[in-house]
């Protein structure tokens, strides 16, 4: 199936801290 | 030993992997007003490092444009994917720079990377916006312009989430009619 994210999900890893 | 959950450390992939370019309209030196690459991204935590470190649409100088495109799509009506396509058009005020350009912006960009239009979004080639000083606009472009099931589907999911009032009316314009137009407006296949 397709990657499907909602926007709830995709908006709490906006200031997550970066992976390195 | 510590087992560390991987969640912490996997980034996590998207379907596609996607192209923010970046359109200055009003270069006075013709062969250097191009389009101009920024970053390519395919997962989540990539488009929050990109998104967060470039200007929001609002502080850009008018005539410039934000495209985000599929990988390996160009940001113009000549390529393959785009030439027999079209796009979902939101025209906003100027009043709304202040209160709904950016939010806008960043719902359409979460619609994308989200896959948020489910198998239609393969018909999806990717989205525009441009700063302009007689009105903004933002477009969700996709890839054929008689597939009136997808085109709706998309349109539907799209004016839900940017919370257009239904009594608002968007409309969905093919490229060749836009290239073509002879007065500003261009009629809608699709509204």
């Amino acid at each position: 199936g397709k990657r499907q994210y909602n926007r709830e999900f995709l908006l709490g890893f906006q200031f997550m801290p970066a992976c390195i | 030993q510590k087992v560390v959950n991987p969640e912490t450390y996997i980034k996590h992939p998207l379907q596609n992997r996607w192209a923010l370019w970046f359109f200055k309209n009003d270069c006075t030196f013709a062969p250097l007003c191009v389009f101009v690459l920024i970053s390519k991204f395919d997962t989540v935590e990539d488009f929050w490092a990109l998104y967060n470190h470039i200007q929001l649409s609002s502080n850009l100088m008018s005539g410039c444009d934000y495209s985000l495109f599929k990988d390996g799509i160009e940001p113009m009506w000549e390529d393959e994917r785009n030439r027999r396509g079209g796009r979902w058009l939101i025209t906003l005020s100027k009043q709304q720079r202040k209160s709904d350009l950016d939010r806008f912006w960043l719902e359409t960009l979460l619609c994308l990377v989200g896959e948020a239009f489910d198998d239609y979004s393969d018909d999806v080639c990717g989205a525009v916006i441009n700063v302009r000083a007689k009105g903004d606009k933002i477009a969700i472009w996709t890839t054929d312009y008689e597939n009136k099931e997808a085109i709706t589907h998309i349109g539907r999911v799209y004016k839900e989430r940017l919370g257009v009032p239904p009594k608002v009316i968007i409309g969905y314009q093919s490229h060749a009619d836009t290239a073509t137009k002879s007065g500003s407006t261009t009629k809608n296949k699709f509204v």
